[in-house]
């Protein structure tokens, strides 16, 4: 359970609490900072998704899909060539 | 690659696409173990100044630097935080922190798919020709994704973010990660954006058949391709002491076996493992292999290891067959040893004679690279397979496209094995998988966008799809590797690739990011689902009947209720309402036809007949499938095919109880 794991969190663009202003990375990190003083994100991502990749504990992950704003914490997935 | 774009038919006088002028606009994105930018393939003499419409680069990394980039392979980068967060940084010892290329795989398929013309490519002799990629003139931009411990999907979304805003028009990905649902796998999340943004994705259907339902990346948005044979081979015959002779197929060059006949043992005997057949590393007693041709079993390790076994223990050669999980898939490879690899029945009788035989004998005969070989295509046994173990109600694969023993680009640093023993270098390679025949239809979709610069991603798929074929000249229906059989919409979807009548379909299904959205709504998802896929605010609408059928897809799969509340004396009746939107002349009349394989599915059409008035108007029609009873597990084939007297839109129907 303290073994971190890569998780991708899914965020709601329209739910930004307007303290952030129009700082989506900063909410990002705040939101992270929140459950986990360690961790830090990966990557960013604005296109794709909107959300980030981050290392956490499975604690750490169900804390963080309990914050208002978070759409999902996905586990990250290995893929293979074809 | 060679002989593809004469197999495809790209080579032909009066073929659309040498005149395209488009070509050299249109940027395909390729995310997989990154490129080799010192292949002729990405020679750039002649091409124009990248489209100012990039925004992509060429990162710096070991052995890798701006200057690795040219007109032609005009954006590399690499992403590899995810990766290292899991595995530790990376070990440049083994591989290169930057775009460049260490496996081979990404060069193989970033050149399959728009590489330059490169005269007298191949492989040790092998499948010699001019090669070109199927998009000789777009630019290529490759995303480095895989790395030695595997692909991890926070580098894979990374390097799609990246480029949706480098800008690229198509995303090929040759790889895949099991049955996730949609709101779960990370290539489809990332390709629904890119579809939204007017980018097509085609990704591998994966090389888990022939089982059912082992396909990947089956979400609707995604163009899914499967692989088909060529109509090349490459024979190298076993003769045996007895007389008999079966035939294999080999890219083997070096020193020959003596004219004699050599002794053979069957691995399993001349080994200490319980799996010795299976030529494992240090299974194989050399005492009793020296100097001998060996039997080996395929499965478990890779073939051309089997090879490298052999030739560790002493071997002169080594016959592999295939087993049941293969049948009479031929796949070759440039063994270390002289080798040849035959199928399932000629397998279990070379067996049989060496273990019954008190002195058994062999030679293997290299006849080096055979054209015109029939019938061809084939689907391929390793093709992964229907039914959509996701969504049942759409149909996959989408299509097949050459995928065995493909000749195209590669690393060099590693030769054409891929073994660390392996000390050849190549500037070609020949290889299998669907991961090659997906950057086929990518190229031929960067073609497509070429000469069609409004077409939609779904537009362009659907004119790849309603224009393949599914029977050779002579009437009879693409055959199975696996079966030896006629195939089914469910292995070869709407079938075979023909890109010189892609490019003039008469008619094409659209779909819309909104229509994709709207499939989400019918498979209720949850809100937090819908917003994970398509990253919107908005809901379903309560009030609206969503149904999964009404996708306008190309194709149709119906999957008959078991609980059915439309009967109607004993049969079930299924609708679906499919959009047609005409991009050939202005004014054109087309007829319906249907047909299928069993009198337990009727199909009607309303109305039978669709006139157009205008370029892009658009006509709706509605199938009724009424289905008889069938045992559960059972399905029927047949089709829907709209024609004008010059095109013919043809769509795959399977239907499932």
């Amino acid at each position: 359970a303290d073994q971190k794991k890569t998780y991708i969190v899914h965020m709601a663009r329209h739910h930004i609490p307007p303290t952030f202003g129009e700082d989506h990375e900063y909410w990002f990190g705040s939101s992270l900072k929140s459950v986990s003083e360690s961790a830090e994100m990966i990557y960013t991502y604005q296109n794709v998704i909107h959300g980030f990749s981050t290392r956490l504990t499975d604690q750490e992950a169900e804390s963080l899909e309990k914050l208002p704003g978070i759409v999902s914490v996905l586990p990250e997935l290995k893929y293979e060539l074809h | 690659t060679t002989r593809t774009p004469e197999f495809l038919g790209l080579e032909q006088k009066g073929s659309m696409f040498p005149q395209s002028t488009g070509e050299s606009d249109v940027i395909i994105g390729i995310l997989d173990t990154g490129v080799w930018p010192e292949s002729k393939s990405f020679d750039d003499t002649g091409m124009g100044p990248v489209p100012a419409a990039w925004n992509g680069a060429c990162e710096t990394g070991t052995n890798f630097s701006a200057a690795s980039c040219n007109r032609k392979l005009i954006g590399a980068r690499f992403f590899a935080k995810g990766y290292e967060a899991t595995l530790g940084p990376i070990d440049e010892s083994k591989e290169n922190r930057s775009p460049r290329d260490d496996d081979g795989h990404g060069t193989h398929t970033s050149t399959t798919t728009g590489g330059s013309v490169v005269s007298g490519a191949n492989l040790l002799g092998y499948a010699t020709g001019s090669a070109r990629g199927m998009a000789p003139r777009a630019r290529v931009a490759v995303y480095k994704v895989c790395w030695l411990g595997g692909c991890f999907s926070s580098d894979i979304l990374a390097a799609m973010e990246r480029a949706i805003t480098d800008n690229v028009n198509v995303l090929s990905l040759s790889l895949g990660g099991g049955t996730a649902d949609y709101y779960r796998d990370s290539v489809a999340i990332g390709a629904f954006s890119a579809t939204e943004k007017g980018i097509l994705v085609s990704c591998s259907a994966g090389n888990a058949g022939p089982t059912s339902y082992s396909l990947s990346n089956v979400s609707p948005w995604i163009t899914t391709v499967g692989a088909g044979t060529l109509d090349r081979d490459f024979p190298a015959y076993v003769s045996l002491g007895n007389g008999k002779n079966y035939s294999g197929v080999s890219l083997y060059r070096g020193p020959t076996l003596p004219d004699t006949l050599l002794p053979i043992v069957y691995a399993g005997n001349a080994s200490n493992s319980t799996s010795g057949a299976l030529c494992m590393p240090g299974t194989l007693i050399p005492e009793k292999v020296k100097g001998k041709l060996v039997l080996c079993d395929r499965g478990v390790n890779a073939r051309v290891q089997k090879g490298s076994v052999v030739k560790t223990a002493g071997g002169a050669g080594m016959v592999l067959t295939n087993t049941a999980a293969n049948g009479e898939e031929l796949v070759a490879d440039a063994h270390l040893l002289p080798a040849t690899t035959v199928g399932q029945k000629a397998g279990d009788e070379i067996r049989k004679y060496v273990i019954s035989d008190s002195a058994p004998t062999a030679a293997i005969l290299f006849e080096g690279t055979k054209l015109g070989i029939q019938p061809s295509p084939v689907v391929a046994s390793f093709s992964s397979r229907g039914p959509n173990s996701i969504t049942p109600e759409i149909l996959k694969p989408d299509i097949i496209a050459p995928g065995v023993n493909i000749l195209a680009g590669w690393s060099g640093a590693v030769g054409p094995t891929g073994l660390p023993d392996d000390p050849r270098r190549v500037e070609f390679n020949i290889i299998s998988g669907t991961s090659m025949s997906c950057p086929h239809v990518s190229g031929l979709a960067a073609l497509l966008k070429a000469a069609h610069q409004d077409w939609s991603p779904a537009a362009i798929r659907s004119a790849l799809m309603t224009t393949s074929y599914t029977a050779y000249k002579n009437g009879n229906i693409i055959e199975d590797l696996a079966t030896g059989k006629p195939s089914t919409p469910f292995d070869h979807g709407a079938g075979h690739v023909d890109p010189v009548s892609a490019v003039d379909p008469g008619l094409v299904y659209d779909l819309t990011a909104d229509d994709y959205f709207d499939f989400l709504c019918a498979l209720n998802y949850t809100a937090a689902q819908m917003q994970v896929v398509t990253k919107r605010n908005t809901s379903c609408d309560a009030a609206k009947t969503y149904s999964i059928g009404d996708l306008n897809y190309p194709s149709f799969a119906v999957v008959v209720p078991s609980d059915s509340t439309g009967k109607s004396g004993g049969s079930t009746v299924v609708k679906h309402t499919r959009t047609l939107t005409n991009v050939g002349p202005a004014s054109s009349t087309y007829k319906v036809s249907t047909f299928s394989d069993n009198k337990s599915v009727q199909m009607s059409v309303v109305p039978d007949t669709l006139t157009f008035g205008e370029v892009n108007e658009k006509k709706s029609y509605t199938v009724t499938f009424t289905v008889g009873p069938m045992a559960v597990g059972s399905n029927v084939f047949g089709r829907i095919e709209w024609s004008d007297g010059k095109h013919v839109v043809r769509s795959p129907v399977a239907v499932s109880w």
